[in-house]
């Protein structure tokens, strides 16, 4: 499965609709300091699952929603799309492998509400991370390694470092 | 499981033992248990030797060895279990401009696997890719996608003093 | 004792107010005490406005802001009691170009109070150097001084590929 | 106090005699990954009296002597030396304070052994501390930043953040 479009509206410091087309390939995200890049990947670690706000450089979930500048209001609603390709159809679920494209979404309100989709169709937080189980791709897999952490394997103890090897078997 | 673990363990250790001198130009490594009777508590140990040097403790090495290091084995595993997609942030840092190279070379082959999506600061990984993003904060505070040309890519960020 | 400390912090506090929005280019930032009524126990908290942006947790800033801040409040201390040599080991690591050009700045306000000695591999932090010293390890394993040209600097590092 | 003359000889990756003459101003240690820019610093530190190896990113004091290579036996000792204008007497100990510069000068043997000297001269390790007291120098002052650890002032505690301001007033 690989990513194809990534909209990303009021989550973090992206108040205006933001839509990403990836390539296959690499592709690199650039600019300057500050702009956005990592709340980038922040977003896809989300809509995919992300429970721990810790992960995300938060303290409490509201802090992914938009929370204005000194120009432009708070926003009150946080949402990511993900559209991703099902080119390896035997690594999910049998109702989904039929379907060329899995679109998944996740909202998040000021009020704590929080709402998940799959193709537009509501479903529980568990489908979302079950769409991801079994191609070693959910949010907590290697095939993330997000800024400054490439130093904590160095870094950490032995028994830390297993968990790299068990998360890949 | 105990057989699992060892499997992929080993598997890990091979790849790791190929990679390192491809991203070194050099040297060689490996992993080791801390406890190789107790497959399922073990602690997995770096042990790392540098071209020309010799196998030294690993907090006495450089901070871009450190990180090269790092990187070694980050890329073992995901050739020998390749994620659909990895997402890299800003993991070429700390690397002069021959590790960068080497590093960007051995990203290509790993995306041939899977699809990369990197954040770098750095010019030379940006020419490696195969398509640019560019973000920026034309309003302060708003995050806004800007089409990038790599070509213009040194006269921009001349620009952006 | 307790009044040295909090005439210190508000020395500093303000130094830090100066220093922040000459780094960030605008903006605002200030320290705050935890435990105002327990000088002797209280801790430090770092309250970080960049331009345009709003006051927001320390943790939800970029690598870059990060650094930057914590920039600003090291050379907030080295302004009130320079001493007499700072030791900096790549510090401007994870700064952009914007960002390197005010910190270098800075930095040759800091080199009229102190001897600065400073390891990068950024090469504008080079260009604003007095003086550069090469290492090199041609031997591998042992570290060698030579004489680096400011000139032949780029094109020297496209030779060591 | 300010840097004059740094020679070191069998420290870390130094087996042969180097010697750098620091400037007034600003001074840039440039070149690869691993070629010994952080050991130079590493040495400046050692020769101050840093007695912490964790602060040397060694486990053992063994650890600073040159260890070999696959071309080179490994040295016995290592030995730095660090000569200072004292061009602020008011802060140095009476019987320094007549001196225009001050060399001091570190050794350790493979056996354990150490050597202390003021102007060629043995004395303790005390001794060494005591040059720089009252300067605001000492191997732990904030006039050092260490390869990564400007991070840790963002991440840090409150209360850890306080011993900045402490050891600064
Ligand atoms: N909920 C939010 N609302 C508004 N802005 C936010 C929110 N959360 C984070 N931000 C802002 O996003 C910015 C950080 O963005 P990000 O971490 O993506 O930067 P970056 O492009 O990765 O930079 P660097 O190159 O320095 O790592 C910070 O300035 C932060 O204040
Ligand atoms: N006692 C020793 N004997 C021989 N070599 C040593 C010794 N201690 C450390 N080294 C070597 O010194 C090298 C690290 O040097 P240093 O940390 O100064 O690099 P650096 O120039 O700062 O690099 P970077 O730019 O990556 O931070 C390592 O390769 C390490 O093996
Ligand atoms: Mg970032
Ligand atoms: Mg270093």
């Amino acid at each position: 499965m690989r990513l194809k479009r990534l909209e990303i509206i009021g989550f973090k410091s992206f108040p205006d609709k933001c839509i990403i087309d990836f390539p296959l390939g690499i592709s690199a995200i650039v600019g300057p300091n500050g702009c956005g890049k990592s709340n980038i990947i922040d977003a896809i670690k989300w809509v995919m699952g992300e429970q721990s706000i810790k992960q995300l450089r938060g303290k409490s979930m509201g802090d992914v929603i938009f929370s204005g500048t000194e120009k432009r209001l708070q926003l009150n609603m946080a949402e990511v799309s993900l559209t991703l390709s099902n080119d390896t159809p035997e690594t999910v679920e049998a109702d989904l492998s039929q379907l060329t494209e899995i679109m998944i979404t996740r909202r998040l309100f000021r009020s704590g509400e929080s709402a998940y989709l799959i193709n537009k169709q509501p479903c529980r937080l568990k489908d979302i991370h079950n769409v991801f189980l079994g191609s070693g791709m959910g949010a907590k897999s290697c095939a993330i390694v997000q800024q400054g952490n490439i130093g904590a394997i160095t870094d950490a103890a032995p028994e830390e470092r297993r968990t790299f090897i068990e998360e890949a078997a | 499981t105990q057989k699992l673990f060892m499997e992929m363990f080993n598997n890990v250790n091979e790849q790791f033992k190929a990679m390192f001198p491809r991203l070194f130009a050099g040297g060689s490594a490996w992993l080791e248990l801390t406890q190789p009777n107790t497959p399922l508590e073990t602690g997995v140990e770096l042990m790392i030797h540098p071209p020309g040097k010799k196998v030294t403790r690993l907090s006495l090495l450089s901070g871009g060895e450190k990180a090269l290091s790092a990187i070694a084995f980050i890329f073992s595993i995901f050739l020998i279990n390749p994620a659909s997609y990895c997402l890299l942030d800003e993991i070429d840092a700390p690397l002069d401009e021959a590790n960068t190279n080497r590093f960007n070379e051995l990203l290509k082959i790993i995306g041939e696997k899977s699809q990369i999506i990197m954040i770098s600061h750095n010019k030379r990984s940006m020419e490696f890719s195969d398509m640019l993003f560019g973000v920026t904060m034309g309003e302060s505070g708003v995050s806004k996608l800007v089409s990038v040309d790599i070509e213009k890519l040194s006269g921009r960020s001349n620009a952006q003093n």
